[in-house]
């Protein structure tokens, strides 16, 4: 099973 | 002083129907270059940006920069009723964005402009394995085609092919494309449906759509007019297992 990431985690 | 013509209605009305299922509120910057947009959904998993350089319009006149912040659903209520012959003429006054449509008559609406306290987010500069370029039809239909079996698609991309997938509780759905490019590597990412869907509203912006893929990166897609003077692009977070 996968869960959304969000953009904030490659933000950087 | 800003104005802005523009003969080919459906640039804005396309942008604007995948701009506003994105983000509710967006501030556009405009300057002497053009006009850009980039805005991050509530929940940070799209990032859309839009730019029209001063080549896309028939005239294009802004003295200083300014930013132009509006509720995107009003925006896209009143670009709606532009027809496609229409011109379209932007302008601001004090309070108010001004859109015209020129044809039979002259139709003009005015959209409020709301305060917005943060400033325009930055999109993030990632590295990406591969590049490839396929018909935008072709990632409609595709969507079309995964919704019969499931909400996620996976996308994977080798040195020979393109493909779109997925794995539903009652059946599978598999769409496969030669892309003929020079691709080294593989990659593949797993996305919602829907937020695809989301960013595929643009379908008149351009005939085919740039896509740069990653293992769990995000999804990188760029449409991009004929000229080079304007381009939508979009980011989407993936899923990843847990």
């Amino acid at each position: 099973q996968e869960k959304q990431t969000s953009l904030d985690a490659f933000f950087n | 002083m800003f104005k802005a013509v523009l003969s080919d209605s459906n640039i804005l009305k396309t942008s604007f129907d995948a701009i506003s299922s994105i983000v509710d509120e967006v501030q556009m910057q405009a300057d002497e270059e053009g006009l850009r947009l980039d805005a991050l959904d509530r929940s940070h998993i799209t990032f859309v940006h839009l730019e029209l350089k001063k080549g896309v319009f028939d005239e294009y006149q802004c003295d200083e920069p300014m930013k132009i912040n509006v509720d995107t659903e009003e925006l896209m209520k009143v670009l709606k009723r532009a027809k496609a012959e229409d011109m379209v003429e932007l302008t601001v006054d004090e309070g108010n964005l001004i859109l015209s449509f020129e044809g039979e008559a002259r139709r003009k609406f005015k959209i409020r402009l709301i305060d917005i306290e943060y400033e325009a987010p930055s999109p993030p500069q990632l590295e990406y394995p591969t590049e490839f370029e396929v018909p935008f039809s072709l990632l409609k239909d595709s969507i079309q085609d995964i919704g019969i079996v499931s909400d996620k698609i996976s996308l994977h991309v080798n040195e020979e092919k393109f493909e779109a997938s997925a794995e539903g509780e009652f059946g599978d759905a598999k769409i496969e494309y030669l892309h003929g490019e020079k691709i080294e590597e593989s990659a593949r990412s797993i996305f919602s449906l829907e937020k695809v869907k989301e960013m595929l509203k643009a379908d008149k912006f351009s005939e085919s759509a740039v896509l740069r893929l990653g293992n769990d990166m995000p999804l990188n897609l760029a449409l991009k007019m004929a000229s080079d003077e304007g381009e939508l692009s979009f980011l989407l977070a993936p899923r990843i297992e847990s």
